[in-house]
């Protein structure tokens, strides 16, 4: 009677306990599983592209893993990949993570361009409504004409005027 | 009563209808919003009877093609361990139609969603019992889990329009988990602790909307911990409730990491209800401490306690620490008793009879005394004792004369009258306080370790001493003000701890103090 | 004497929080696929 252990016939109304004891046996038999809980989020690209059956018919696992996004964010492996990801795998979990790598490394996603800017020197202005000065922006080079490819490609925008109601 | 004729046929036309834009065209956000307008303008989303009916025939039909799917596959394979997975597809395609409803509801005010999902979860829950109470031990918990897995991954991370419209989809959701907590439905119990802890669903009730959550999940707790008090408090724990109970542990660790300041701010509750025998649980909620907080290491030599600058600042409690006091009609003796300044003695006499339980309660409660009665005086005594010390200046840095005297004088008289049993939930509810630095540990340390002083009677010493080492006995984690007390004790000659017999009644208990000492430093 | 709390598969000593992977009370895994997330609607480019 010293210690932590009360005296076991001390219980609660025993019927009820027992009652709760077999229910929970029996709910124990029926704990869920993992698989109760997964919904594959079926990831349907866009314009899906028609592959051979023999090719990979399913994203490997690693495309999801935040370390591996984390690698093509940092230094030496430039910005294509993030950018590659955040436009072509829309609405994915690589495009999240590319999203966020893209924030780390001072990139701003301006919501009515749907473009990434950064800046490219100090703002020359600096409001609580806007900022403004010279960026390196994100952006697809229509091509001029037939012949020609467009192309994604990184450009200075001068004066450039990045308000932050517009700041996603 | 039952539903009007042939309204169960228009329900099973339409959930069919709802099929067919689901799985044969893809569920384009276009046709989601025109079935949904048809349901609302036939009348379907008023909110009324026919709602209910609504909602709960598709349920019913959910379930059902859940379950017979699960019978047919598992008849087909030879051994249960085959035993195939049921179909989701039905109960998938329910919950999407939940969720367009409440994703296109064509009424703009958010309380008409609101109030519809309220509904909704209102005949979730009544389907969830009344199946409970028919089924009993057979009832299969796994359509239901599917259903709220579903929801809490697509209502609870809706785009909030405002962070008020994303907490009250959380809300109404805690107040669905609370109807079926274990108590009242424990074939649910497993479902329902994975479900209340999902990471779509917890962490964001404790993180919307600031604290405003925090009391719901406090709550799910208590109703997990009451659960489970009866079975712990002689730990011998069986499969399913061991199974239960390292479950707890997984949910607390993963609060005690991320949301230390909640278990911080409900301590008081938690132990209220967690039994004295579960050591180790206890103390994962007693070692939390806030996030900025750099505790330093308890076995530093000559650590100065008073001077650390938080141990003057008074714990956030969130819980209410006197309602236990005003339940019994107590508040106001033991206000006066304070105010009185005097010891007068048939306060103290009363007390322990007060504290007692009367027979049918001890039988439930497993304890002659009311453990949150005697929780609550101590904590509410010690907060009344430090307010006036603080009040006075004299709880300086060093001050080392005797705080507040008739709170002293009551636990010094406790300490003496009550019996074995009562003196030891009395020493836990002061070894209770023994958390982060702060004036309530400050102050709980000290008269912890003056009731140690000042006792003539060995029993008490050697009650002491097992109160705080059974704590410390327990795999980690261990709360710093449980330590710095010990190590206080057992290295302060004043206490003349080593000169006690009973560290010496067993070769077994001297070696753990032996060992105790040596992993004090 | 309790349990070793680290062989509850835990990571208690991770700077990340570890709700965003919980995966259930009843495993020592974390969850599986990708942890739920969501992209706002104006990164939809076209």
């Amino acid at each position: 009677e010293l210690g932590a252990i009360g005296d076991p016939s001390a219980l609660g109304p025993m019927h009820e306990q027992m009652d709760n004891l077999l229910m929970l046996e029996a709910a124990y038999r029926r704990v869920p599983q993992p698989k109760d809980s997964e919904r594959p989020r079926p990831y349907t690209p866009r314009n899906p592209a028609i592959t051979p059956q023999t090719f990979p018919q399913t994203q490997a696992p690693i495309i999801s893993n935040p370390l591996l996004w984390e690698r093509f964010g940092s230094d030496g492996y430039g910005t294509d990949t993030l950018f590659f990801a955040f436009y072509y795998q829309q609405n994915s979990y690589q495009q999240y993570l590319a999203a966020k790598e893209l924030k780390k490394q001072s990139w701003r996603y301006h919501r009515k361009y749907n473009t990434w800017f950064q800046r490219h020197k100090e703002p020359k202005i600096a409001t609580d409504e806007y900022e403004q000065g010279a960026y390196v922006y994100f952006d697809f080079q229509t091509p001029k004409d037939e012949n020609q490819e467009g192309g994604w490609c990184q450009r200075i925008k001068n004066e450039f005027m990045f308000e932050y109601s517009y700041l996603e | 009563e039952t539903d009007p004729a042939g309204f169960r046929s228009r329900v099973t036309t339409l959930f069919k209808s709802w099929y067919q834009i689901c799985e044969v065209s893809g569920a384009n956000e276009t046709a989601c919003s025109q079935y949904v307008l048809h349901l609302h303008q036939t009348g379907l989303l008023k909110g009324d009877d026919t709602t209910e009916s609504f909602f709960r025939i598709l349920l019913e039909l959910s379930v059902a093609h859940c379950i017979s799917s699960e019978e047919i596959s598992s008849g087909a394979v030879q051994s249960p361990q085959q035993a195939q997975s049921p179909s989701f597809l039905i109960i998938d395609i329910y919950a999407k139609l939940v969720f367009s409803i409440l994703k296109h509801f064509p009424e703009q005010e958010s309380s008409s969603k609101l109030f519809l999902l309220s509904e909704i979860m209102a005949v979730t829950v009544r389907s969830i019992q009344k199946d409970a109470e028919e089924k009993k031990s057979s009832l299969n918990p796994i359509p239901y889990f599917r259903l709220f897995i579903n929801w809490l991954l697509d209502l609870c991370s809706l785009d909030p329009g405002t962070d008020g419209a994303n907490f009250q989809v959380l809300t109404a959701f805690a107040n669905a988990f609370h109807a079926l907590q274990p108590l009242k439905i424990p074939a649910f119990s497993f479902a329902w602790l994975e479900l209340v802890s999902h990471r779509s669903f917890m962490p964001k009730l404790l993180t919307v909307n600031g604290q405003k959550g925090w009391p719901y999940v406090q709550r799910l707790l208590v109703d997990l911990l009451q659960f489970l008090e009866p079975f712990l408090r002689n730990a011998e724990l069986g499969g399913p409730v061991h199974f239960l109970y390292k479950g707890t542990l997984r949910v607390l660790l993963v609060l005690l990491h991320d949301f230390p300041e909640f278990l911080c701010d409900y301590h008081f509750t938690f132990c209220d209800v967690i039994p004295s025998s579960c050591i180790q649980m206890r103390n994962i909620i007693l070692s939390s401490f806030p996030r900025n907080m750099r505790l330093p290491d308890p076995s530093t030599p000559n650590l100065k306690i008073d001077l650390l600058p938080e141990i003057v600042e008074a714990p956030c409690i969130l819980s209410e620490v006197d309602a236990a006091l005003k339940a019994k009609q107590m508040k106001n003796d033991v206000d006066e008793y304070l105010m009185s300044r005097q010891q007068s003695s048939s306060f103290l006499s009363e007390l322990k009879q007060k504290l007692l339980l009367s027979a049918s309660e001890a039988s439930s409660a497993g304890t002659r005394y009311s453990v949150p009665l005697i929780n609550s005086l101590v904590l509410y005594t010690g907060m009344q004792a430090i307010q006036q010390l603080q009040a006075t200046q004299q709880l300086q840095a060093g001050e080392t004369q005797a705080p507040n005297v008739v709170a002293l004088q009551m636990f010094k008289y406790l300490s003496m009258e009550l019996d074995t049993e009562g003196r030891y939930l009395f020493l836990n509810a002061i070894a209770n306080q023994l958390r982060y630095p702060n004036n309530h540990t400050h102050y709980f340390s000290f008269i912890m370790l003056y009731l140690f002083f000042e006792s003539d009677q060995e029993i008490i010493q050697e009650q002491i001493t097992r109160v705080l080492l059974e704590r410390l006995i327990v795999n980690r984690p261990h709360p710093w003000g449980l330590l710095i007390t010990f190590i206080e004790l057992i290295k302060n000659p004043r206490y003349g701890f080593w000169k006690q017999a009973f560290i010496r009644c067993a070769p077994e208990i001297e070696k753990i103090f032996e060992s105790v000492a040596r992993s004090c430093g | 004497h309790g349990i070793d709390l680290t062989t509850l598969g835990l990571n208690l000593n991770s700077t990340e929080n570890l709700h965003k992977t919980f995966g259930s009370p009843w495993s020592n895994e974390p969850s599986k696929g990708d942890p739920e997330f969501s992209v706002p609607q104006c990164y939809y480019a076209k």
